[in-house]
């Protein structure tokens, strides 16, 4: 299922953005 | 973390993106990012059209709150 494929991809990439964020915030108080 | 701590974050995550304060985010508010994130505008691109579920190019704090806990759903399992 391609719908399926994606949806795993996006989850990393999703992960990503959200790791990018806290990364981000922790950085600063 | 507590539900509120979810919440405060999300909030805080979504008003990043949300420079503005429209109470949405749109494609270039996401592509703004670019600068901040370490992601490439096509991964940013990816991440607005998961989160934009209903795909009307708008991406609401109720869309963009979801998707957080999806990923902290996800990440904790995994």
């Amino acid at each position: 299922d391609p719908n399926m494929k994606a949806g795993a991809a996006n989850e990393g990439v999703l992960a990503n953005f959200f790791n990018s964020l806290l990364s981000k915030k922790t950085g600063s108080p | 973390v507590g539900q509120n701590t979810i919440r405060e974050k999300t909030h805080e995550f979504f008003q990043m993106c949300d420079v503005e304060n429209k109470g949405f985010i749109t494609r270039r508010d996401m592509q703004r990012l670019n600068s901040e994130l370490p992601l490439s505008p096509e991964e940013l691109e990816n991440v607005f059209d998961t989160l934009d579920s209903d795909g009307n190019g708008f991406l609401t704090l109720e869309e963009f709150s979801s998707g957080f806990s999806a990923f902290l759903f996800g990440r904790r399992i995994s």
